[in-house]
């Protein structure tokens, strides 16, 4: 562990928490894909397969079930929660999410460092999570008026694979063999995909002005 | 193995 995992795992466990935070205090989901949800909580059923079989550390099983947990709770609000779906807007969020899985799968299966079910999987999630946030920018797009907390949800998600990015250059200089050329690059693509969202992101904090996303 | 210590990572 290093400080830009950590950095990288609270960043996401924070985005978790004020996406959470959202939807459960203000019971409004307003502004938020839930197809872009859906893969996300596809992409951590899909990576931790192992979460029971294969004991890393008590925080690695700790952050795997809040993640779980949380990405699946969310899923249920938006579809489930009388109150918080109605503030759903799912004539906007038409994203074909589904479409997106197909080519992941495939690309899984082409390349990937071990062809076992397991590895196949892990995969497959890696390449789903670096395009999961699609919908959710779209959505972005469509709908006007970004509240902060989603504007902070998608700036926080956007912000952990920069510095799991930080964290693999670390490990490359200090670890032998450290070459995992899968994983950099659909964690950069991951990270490019926000580039924009980053940029008006900032230009909205330096101007103090209300974020705003050109259609 | 090396693809091992990824998996150390969430």
């Amino acid at each position: 562990m290093n400080i830009f995992r950590l950095a990288g795992d609270m960043t996401h466990l924070f985005s978790v928490l004020v996406l959470l935070l959202k939807i459960h205090t203000i019971k409004s989901c307003a502004g938020i894909s839930l197809k872009t949800q859906e893969l996300y909580a596809i992409v951590f059923a899909t990576r931790y397969l192992d979460i029971f079989t294969n004991y890393i550390s008590l925080y690695n099983t700790i952050m795997k079930l809040i993640f779980l947990g949380s990405s699946f709770s969310i899923v249920w609000y938006m579809r489930r929660h009388k109150i918080v779906r109605r503030s759903y807007d799912k004539d906007q969020d038409t994203f074909r999410h589904y479409f997106l899985m197909l080519p992941c799968l495939i690309l899984a299966l082409i390349i990937n460092e071990k062809f076992t079910f397991r590895e196949v999987m892990w995969t497959f999630s890696l390449y789903l999570e670096a395009v999961a946030i699609l919908p959710q920018l779209v959505l972005l797009q469509r709908t006007r008026n970004i509240d902060n907390l989603t504007g902070q949800y998608v700036f926080l998600l956007g912000a952990y694979r920069a510095f799991y990015i930080l964290n693999w250059i670390y490990r490359y200089f200090t670890e032998e063999h450290f070459v995992h050329w899968i994983t950099w690059i659909s964690g950069l693509v991951q990270t490019l995909l926000y580039a924009d969202f980053f940029y008006y992101y900032f230009q909205s904090w330096k101007n103090n002005v209300k974020l705003e996303l050109p259609a | 193995e090396a693809y091992t210590d990824l998996k150390d990572e969430l």
